[in-house]
């Protein structure tokens, strides 16, 4: 998870003494301290780098540097007065920290400090994040490259889940046979411990050489058990949490419409992958689902006139025709979605879908429109109008070109999602596992209610949607600690009836629970609260009337700040001793948009984050060149 | 002369041609709300070539700003600053560097004049400097934007319409006149073009040979491309 190396590689002297990862997950909310500490041992001073990989969904909660047993804590500013320190310090040549897009899950933050003779260094980041289920388990995922033999090398994992454990796996893209039994697994009931310490000959890549086998990513995944349609509910300290991923529903059929940009920038390896992902995708369509499929560019032709179901026969029919879709003309997004819209609607007034059904738009885009309506905004306005909070617009945007920003906020305008395809070998894939996560809804227009007298400052309590493998979360607080009348409902729409259940909640004992830990993790159930509302406020932000994004964003800022969360509002700074080479300097963690992760990957190669002084370090956008001249 | 429209965020470029009669004088640049005005005057060839087709270039660029009250014309010979009631000459012939509070200007010695103009636009002006006795050709002058992000989004001109970006999709590649020119259809501006592949140079790295920057070739004088025709771009005078 990190690399630490000097600048000069004439000699080695520097020695990296420990690298250490302490993964502490409670009811799903995962806090993990990195510890890297190093020597160095020449008798100049040098720059150590620090460069580790943490979750994209994660929120750095603090960075700190401990040299010669003086300690530099970060804190939390907001972006703007973090950005004023920095300048200053960028100004006068000092180098701050960067923050960069790594491959499609990971962000990577780097920094480093130049460190006296003899001297030594440890850096500590923490970050928090709520894991997300997804085609039915949790994932935890640590990425380690230190690049060099460290003496004390440890990942190490607890996870405490008060739902029981229904299996955790462990496995790591570096592991050999050798370093396999190095995995050490305890699961009871209730907790479960993953390590890994290879020692220094164990992570040799050869007997005598330097080289590291440590090189990967090492993940784990784990389920709970779900034995309560109520799901479950978690006091502590004052929060409560309820996870809501009931056993045994029956599946909703669906009503999907895909929308599928076949215009002229698709053309090439685009268009091949929507082939080859739509093949898939419609192979997995359930006999009682309806589709129809509306491939566009500047005209817009829809395979037959309305939804059809998703018999063998037609399935196959649609597969023949998929196949023959070829890219031509320009982009016309807003008739496209509007007229999938229509079809839906029509549909259901034709009584030719079923009543309990969810319908859903699939819109397959790589790029800007540009016919017809080309104004985003404008564009946005007429689908949310349109779809009037019936139907899930779920968003697919291809390549580095495509403007993520408004698919992003249409799709959470219609109550869906939008996920960016990268143009690697595997698009379809991609394609696939989104498709997948999204496309066994087992129940709509999930209500979870608490006595409105109990709790305060819940977080999203409606859902349009719940979806086979994944879960819904909702926190609030506590009004007081009565819990007598704390009663939970559960209502939604399911196949065949309506789905409503009630029940009790209680505070959990953890002392009772686990007692053999003094202490775990006390404050997460507030944090995971404060976490899941800074996310939605996030998406508030970017999705409401101007005024709600303008009280949203401020809220957000005064959590994030209030919390320690590094979040696309705020910065983490710390002041890096003064060297011989100048005064104090602030270094800077940030947290990337998925707009900024996406220029990023546009530099291909390029670092993003804050121009700094050494060239190396600076962005600059491309910039296009506008001229005349003769020949 | 050529217009290029750079685009590195898709690997791609635009461009067209404009000719007019020489002496006719086009907006190029023009920002109402930052006070920015470039205007630049064509000049033929020294008499009708061979092959009758008349060559026009740029061969003084008249540049204004405003709201800084800097005023700049550049021709083939020399390079006038007015600001403040004061004017400052500069010979191409010379290597010089002005800066002043509101502009910095760099002369390269019968080479370049790079511009900045505080907060708002920094380009270069190319100096083709031509064999003073060939029998057509004379010296001429190309107009290179480097930054422009900071003016209004309504900037305008036949380069400033291009600015903040310009949306379109190419697609239909088929053979064109020539093998290595294929023809295609790009749509653009809610409008069908034909459009042809080929190249025009960039003669920022090397001033005499130039770099060929391959782009699609916008017809008739980038009819289509151009928001309305080339004549509305005609401006009866310099400043």
């Amino acid at each position: 998870a990190r690399r630490l190396q000097k600048r000069s590689t004439n000699e080695k002297t520097v020695e990296v003494y420990r690298v250490a990862v302490d993964c502490t997950v409670t009811s799903r909310f995962a806090h993990t301290v990195m510890t890297s500490m190093a020597v160095n041992k020449a008798n100049v001073s040098q720059e150590i780098f620090f460069e580790m990989e943490l979750p994209k969904t994660a929120f750095i909660t603090n960075f700190s540097m401990e040299i010669e047993s003086k300690m530099y804590v970060g804190e939390v500013k907001e972006k703007e007065k973090a950005k004023k320190q920095y300048e200053k310090a960028v100004s006068s040549g000092q180098t701050a920290g960067l923050v960069k897009a790594s491959g499609r899950k990971m962000e990577k933050f780097s920094v480093s400090v130049n460190i006296a003779a003899e001297s030594n260094v440890t850096f500590i980041l923490t970050y928090e994040e709520l894991l997300q289920r997804k085609l039915g388990q949790y994932e935890i995922l640590t990425r380690v490259k230190p690049k060099t033999l460290v003496q004390e090398f440890e990942i190490v994992t607890n996870i405490y889940e008060p739902q029981g454990l229904s299996y955790v796996d462990a496995h790591a893209t570096f592991l050999s046979n050798e370093l396999l039994p190095l995995v050490e697994k305890t699961v009871t009931d209730k907790k479960a411990r993953i390590s890994f310490s290879p020692t220094m000959d164990q992570q040799r890549k050869c007997p005598g050489c330097d080289g590291t086998l440590i090189d990967g990513d090492f993940i784990i995944k784990y389920d709970v058990n779900r034995q309560t349609s109520l799901g479950d509910i978690q006091i502590v300290n004052g929060y409560f949490v309820h996870f809501f991923a009931p056993p045994d529903l029956p599946r909703v059929p669906k009503n999907v419409v895909f929308v599928i940009d076949r215009s002229g920038s698709m053309s090439g390896i685009k268009m091949q992958q929507t082939r080859e992902a739509m093949l898939a995708i419609l192979k997995d369509l359930h006999e009682e689902d309806h589709f129809a499929l509306i491939p566009f560019d500047s005209s817009i032709e829809p395979w037959k006139e309305s939804l059809i179901k998703a018999t063998k026969e037609n399935v196959a029919e649609a597969m023949a025709y998929v196949k023959k879709i070829n890219d031509r003309g320009a982009t016309d997004i807003n008739g496209a979605v509007l007229r999938g819209v229509e079809m839906l609607v029509q549909g259901k007034q034709s009584k030719a879908l079923p009543d309990r059904s969810v319908d859903m738009i699939i819109l397959l885009t790589d790029g800007m429109p540009n016919v017809g309506v080309s104004d985003t905004s404008m564009i946005q306005q007429n689908v949310r109008s349109a779809i009037g909070g019936n139907m899930s617009l779920f968003c697919l945007g291809f390549g580095n070109g495509v403007d993520y920003g408004f698919l992003d906020v249409m799709s959470q305008q219609n109550k869906g999602l939008a996920r960016r395809i990268y143009e690697a070998s595997d698009a379809t894939l991609q394609l696939q596992g989104f498709y997948d996560e999204v496309s066994s809804p087992l129940l709509s227009e999930v209500d979870l209610r608490y006595p409105d007298n109990a709790v305060e400052l819940l977080t999203t309590n409606h859902f349009k949607q719940l979806f086979n493998g994944s879960e819904i979360v909702v926190a609030g607080r506590l009004m007081d600690n009565d819990m007598d009348n704390f009663l939970v409902e559960v209502f939604g729409q399911g196949f065949e009836e309506d789905f409503k259940v009630q029940g009790q909640a209680r505070a959990l004992d953890w002392g009772v629970m686990y007692p053999d830990e003094e202490y775990i993790f006390g404050d997460f159930t507030e944090r995971l609260w404060a976490y899941l509302t800074i996310q939605q406020l996030l998406d508030k932000s970017k999705t409401g009337a101007s005024d709600e994004k303008a009280n949203a964003t401020a809220k957000a800022l005064d959590m994030s700040l209030q919390y320690s969360f590094v979040t696309p509002l705020t910065s983490m700074v710390v002041t890096k001793p003064e060297t011989e080479d100048g005064p104090d300097s602030p270094l800077i963690a940030d947290k990337l948009t998925e707009e900024q992760r996406q220029q990023a990957e546009k530099m291909s190669g390029r670092h993003y984050g804050y121009a700094s002084s050494p060239p190396r370090l600076a962005y600059y956008p491309p910039t296009p060149t506008y001229f005349v001249d003769g020949d | 002369p050529h217009f290029m429209i750079e685009l590195p965020d898709r690997d791609d470029a635009l461009c067209f041609n404009i000719n007019d009669k020489p002496g006719t004088i086009f907006s190029l640049v023009r920002d109402a709300q930052s006070g920015i005005l470039v205007n630049g005057q064509i000049i033929g060839d020294k008499k009708i070539p061979p092959d009758g087709k008349i060559n026009t270039y740029f061969w003084r660029f008249g540049i204004v700003h405003k709201n800084l009250g800097v005023r700049l014309e550049v021709n083939t010979q020399d390079i006038s600053v007015f600001q403040d009631g004061k004017q400052i000459k500069l010979l191409w012939s010379d290597t010089a560097s002005l800066k002043g509070p509101n502009v910095d200007l760099l002369v390269t010695k019968d080479r370049s004049l790079k511009v900045t103009l505080k907060d708002s636009v920094k380009f270069v002006i190319l100096l083709h400097k031509v064999w003073e006795k060939h029998p057509y050709h004379r010296d001429y002058l190309g107009f290179y934007t480097l930054d422009s992000h900071l003016l209004s989004p309504s900037v305008h001109g036949l380069l400033g319409q291009f600015y903040h970006g310009i949306e379109y999709e190419v697609t239909d590649l088929r053979p064109g006149e020539f093998p290595e020119k294929p023809d295609a259809t790009m749509f653009v501006k809610g409008q069908e073009l034909n459009v042809t592949r080929g190249w025009q140079r960039d003669f920022r790295n090397d001033v005499k040979n130039g770099e060929n920057v391959p782009c699609w070739f916008i017809h008739t004088n980038g009819t289509g491309l151009i928001d309305g025709d080339a004549t509305d771009y005609i401006v009866s005078g310099l400043f």
